[in-house]
Parts: structure tokens; sequence; C-alpha cells
């Protein structure tokens, strides 16, 4: 998998 | 979203509501680390001032204005209306040792050498180690409020239960966060010795104390 850059977790 | 991150979110604003809950209504701060408290601001102020040029989704944006806005509405309760309450000497876990190493991993383990993308690194891990004053301070006075305790349960549960939200996403989106991972799973771990106290005495109804 890839990281994600979106930071969309709290 | 899935349903793991929902009720860790979930559990992790019950904890919040719970710590105010216990400084209302018992009018004190007893029992409660001033410094994890302070850590937590620095946590969300770093991690979540983002919502100033990123949005995710209105539950993201409020859960972030509500986390920064708690932390500090408790930070200005302890430090104020109720300072008499507040003893700073028994909270005398040197913040020093977490920051600065803290700082340090940010710059080595980020996902972009940009001063946003260092701070989120740096929030991640400060948040991973920050309730350890406050676990500090239970471990040096031995026992603890029931309240207290509930706090504390809803905080580990918090990060628990994003542990199998990464499993989740890793299989069906197909992605890994190994910076959050790793710290997430480190988070988690601080609170085993606790979480053993919690579920076979305050549960079963007994005081929340060490053994000696």
């Amino acid at each position: 998998g890839s990281p994600p850059s979106s930071h969309d977790e709290l | 979203m899935n349903l793991f991150r929902l009720l860790g979110d979930l559990s992790h604003l019950a904890s919040i509501l719970v710590l105010l809950h216990k400084i209302q209504t018992s009018r004190s701060c007893r029992g409660i680390s001033f410094k994890t408290q302070a850590l937590y601001v620095a946590v969300f102020v770093a991690r979540y001032l983002d919502l100033f040029w990123r949005y995710i989704s209105l539950y993201n944006s409020a859960m972030k204005v509500f986390f920064i806005g708690s932390s500090c509405y408790i930070l200005y309760l302890m430090k104020y209306r109720y300072r008499p309450t507040n003893d700073p000497s028994i909270d005398t876990f040197r913040i020093e040792y977490l920051l600065v190493p803290c700082a340090i991993l940010s710059l080595i383990f980020n996902y972009n050498f940009m001063p946003t993308e260092i701070l989120w690194s740096f929030s991640i891990f400060l948040e991973s180690v920050a309730i350890l004053p406050q676990l500090f301070m239970l471990q040096r006075t031995g026992e603890a409020e029931a309240i207290t305790t509930h706090y504390l349960a809803a905080l580990g549960i918090y990060r628990a239960l994003y542990i199998p939200n990464w499993i989740y996403r890793y299989f069906t989106e197909g992605v890994i966060d190994p910076i959050a991972v790793t710290a997430g799973i480190v988070q988690t771990g601080l609170y085993l010795d606790f979480f053993y106290v919690y579920f076979t005495k305050v549960l079963q109804g007994q005081k929340f104390e060490l053994p000696a």
C-alpha cells in the first residue's frame, strides 16, 4: 500500500 | 469512514466530555495531570490547524474545532478557575524528555520535509506519549477516582480502535500510514497496564488501586 498524504484521519 | 474509526472518534469525544464532567461536578481537577492536558493542546494545535487549508468533511472540521476548543478550555479550567485544586508537586514528569525526541523524530520521519508535514508528524509522535505524565502521576499516587479512570479508559479505547481501522483500510483501500500506525501501536501499548487494572478492578466495582 501507499501512504495517505491527505491526512483524513483525526 | 468505517465503524472502527467512527467508534474510536466517539470514544475520544466521550473521554473529553467525561473529563469536563468530572471537573465541573467535583469543582476540582484533582488527579488530572496539567502537563498531559497541555501536551494535548500542543498536539491538537500542531495537527488540526490544517483546517484552514485542508477541507476533508464537515465531520472532520467540526471534530477538529471541538478538540482544539475543549482542550484549551480544560487548560483554562485547570490554570484559572480550579487552580487551587491542581497540585503541581505530584505532576513531576519532565516533558522535555518527550518534546525533544518527538521533535527530532518528526524531522527524520515525515512524508514531506515541509513545515506543515513536520508539524503533523510531530503531533502524531507527541500524541502517542502525551499520556505519560498522567500515567506517571497515577503511578505516584497509586489510586484514582473512578471517573478519572473512565476518562483514561475512553482515551485508550479511542486509539485501540484505530488499529482495526488501519487494518480495515489496508484491505479495503490499500492505504497504509506507517507513521500513524507505528505511533498508534506505541500509544495503545502504553495503556495495557492501565487497562488490566481498569477491566479487572474498576469495572468489577472495586477501587482503582495499584499494588504498592
